[in-house]
């Protein structure tokens, strides 16, 4: 594995999205990691649609009774994989643009851009999450966003967490070491894509210790393959 | 906290927590419809300030402080902004990624 690794530099990562006043921060990390593995299957970066996931997506994760996909209430990133495999596809975010708030559905599968030919669930192992990130593209993770409220910058890495404050991002890379001032020492990093606008953290970017499964970011990671047509 | 530095001044004032608002409002572009709700949002800013300062102790090696989510409680701010629908832990039923090698 390479010591440092990126995939914005590589172009599988669009511009950064802003989610607005509504939960669905699971669309945008699904799009996310689908957006990169469509880059790896075609060569082609395409922005997709979350609007298409808010609206018509009502996929229920059938290990977690009531965990089902209700646009901005909220919704889990493999109910998203799992929409897109029964659908056909996602359409592109200018066919079907984002606009924040619930609405009806009005998928056009004429206009399929991108589709999943399989995902999976990454184990808990940061070596393999690191490979798989490497090896297979962008990864759709939860990670707990208690600090996420106040962050500004630099690697974050708090003692100890918060609960129910759950959120769905994309992890699109890592780096060997930051320097911690106060720890006196380097810190390894994941690179997170964040769905609130280029105006919040790092050019809405978060940057999260690489150890002991800080904020849960290793618990739910899932890995997405595009189909070629 | 220095414990040999006496606090002289209220946690208000030593938050500086007017000048923050302000600079948020404009930063952010912020109005509040009537002068009660501008209140309210000031004291749910002051007790984000409070929480930055404290994140800022309990996660050093990061930066905190005003975002543009500083006039939200943490229930508006997880209602609004968040909205995972299920605990943090590995699906037992999803299909699992085969181990990839990480030597070389």
């Amino acid at each position: 594995l390479p010591e440092d690794f990126d995939w914005r530099d590589k172009g599988a990562v669009t511009g950064v999205k802003d989610q607005g006043s509504c939960g669905s921060c699971w669309s945008f990390s699904a799009t996310g990691a689908l957006e990169g593995a469509h880059f790896l299957a075609t060569g082609n970066l395409e922005s997709l649609s979350e609007q298409q996931l808010v609206d018509c997506d009502n996929v229920c994760d059938p290990e977690e009774q009531g965990a089902c996909d209700a646009g901005c209430n909220g919704g889990l990133m493999n109910n998203a994989f799992q929409y897109i495999l029964q659908s056909g596809g996602v359409q592109r975010e200018k066919d079907y643009p984002y606009t924040g708030r619930d609405g009806k559905c009005h998928f056009d599968k004429s206009k399929i851009v991108a589709s999943v030919s399989n995902f999976s669930v990454v184990s808990l192992d940061e070596d393999q999450i690191a490979a798989n990130l490497v090896h297979n593209g962008p990864l759709a993770v939860a990670i707990n966003a208690v600090y996420m409220q106040t962050y500004i910058g630099g690697v974050s890495c708090p003692y100890i967490c918060g609960k129910h404050q759950d959120h769905g991002v994309l992890l699109v890379g890592y780096g060997a070491g930051e320097y911690a001032p106060i720890r006196l020492k380097k810190k390894p990093f994941w690179i997170i894509k964040n769905s609130w606008g280029e105006n919040w953290g790092e050019n809405g970017y978060y940057k999260i210790c690489r150890v002991r499964n800080i904020c849960g970011v290793d618990s739910m990671v899932s890995t997405v393959a595009a189909a070629i047509s | 906290d220095d414990l040999l530095i006496r606090q002289v001044v209220d946690d208000d004032h030593s938050l500086n927590a007017e000048h923050h608002f302000t600079k948020f409002k404009t930063t952010f572009g912020k109005t509040y419809a009537t002068e009660e709700e501008h209140n309210y949002r000031f004291a749910v800013f002051k007790s984000n300030l409070r929480r930055a300062k404290k994140h800022a102790k309990l996660d050093p090696s990061a930066v905190h402080g005003v975002t543009k989510f500083s006039d939200l409680t943490p229930r508006e701010f997880r209602r609004q902004f968040l909205g995972l629908k299920r605990r943090l832990r590995l699906p037992a039923d999803a299909h699992k990624a085969p181990i990839l090698p990480t030597n070389n």
